[in-house]
């Protein structure tokens, strides 16, 4: 199965 | 000052539906030129960012910015007492502790107010750059939210391919598999049901069915969903109101 990846891998919090 | 008026207090309830299931405390910023949310779910997979523009609005007054910390499950509640067709006059003061909502019904003289107490919530918010999709697609919201259902009855998983000529689901689990192909095109009598590809490069792309299955209770809200594809970012799932949108950013699934 494939791994889920996470918002913080594109975004950054401002 | 804010006062915010809707002509009927359905389009704040799809709206609040919209994505209560996936997100539950949501400050709600709220400015001259409309209101503005954002929110990401608790496994940091999803965002919902909603933008209510004025013209969705039959009087909107915000003299100052003011930011509403709300849990969507007690404004739910609030909401489920207020009639879908009672206009909805949303109020609050320059530093509030709580909001007010206003059911009016003006047919029958009838007034109904209620009072939500505003919550500190700490969240982060997120800046989402514009950017280059891969592929666009619009197609009846409809239609994207049986796909969604059925094919989730297969797998944790949903697979989005598209092509030149050709947009394929695939779900494949323990049960067994499934697989929905939707070619575009136009319909000139129902524009509405018409699908609408746009691809610069094909796209090859899996989704946690969970999270697609919260996406698509915004469907009450548009007949069309735009459908944002990029192998380099989070999908874009974007439904329109008359001023503003509802959309959601999902963090794909990807092999080692």
């Amino acid at each position: 199965s494939k791994d889920q990846k996470k918002l913080a891998q594109y975004y950054v919090k401002t | 000052m804010l006062e915010a008026k809707f002509e009927e207090a359905s389009l704040f309830k799809k709206i609040i539906d919209g994505f209560k299931d996936c997100v539950q405390l949501v400050n709600f910023q709220c400015k001259e030129d409309g209101i503005i949310a954002q929110a990401v779910d608790d496994s940091r997979v999803l965002l919902v960012s909603l933008e209510i523009g004025i013209e969705a609005f039959q009087e909107y007054r915000c003299d100052h910015p003011v930011t509403l910390g709300i849990d969507l499950n007690s404004l739910s509640k609030v909401l489920r007492c207020g009639n879908n067709s009672d206009t909805l006059t949303l109020i609050a003061d320059d530093t509030p502790d709580s909001v007010l909502l206003l059911f009016e019904d003006t047919k029958k003289d009838r007034i109904a107010e209620y009072s939500l107490k505003l919550m500190d919530i700490d969240a982060d918010f997120l800046k989402i750059e514009e950017l280059a999709y891969d592929t666009t697609l619009l197609m009846p919201s409809s239609e994207f939210t049986k796909i969604v259902r059925d094919l989730s009855q297969f797998s944790d998983s949903l697979n989005i391919m598209i092509t030149k000529e050709t947009i394929k689901f695939v779900a494949d689990g323990d049960i067994g598999s499934g697989s929905v192909i939707l070619k575009p095109f136009v319909n000139m009598d129902k524009p509405e049901e018409s699908i609408k590809l746009e691809m610069d490069q094909p796209v090859d792309l899996t989704f946690g069915s969970k999270y697609l299955q919260d996406i698509v209770k915004g469907s009450a809200l548009s007949e069309k969903v735009g459908v944002r594809l990029s192998s380099e970012a989070p999908a874009l799932f974007q439904f329109d109101l008359k001023s503003g949108y509802l959309q959601f950013f999902l963090a794909p699934k990807f092999n080692d």
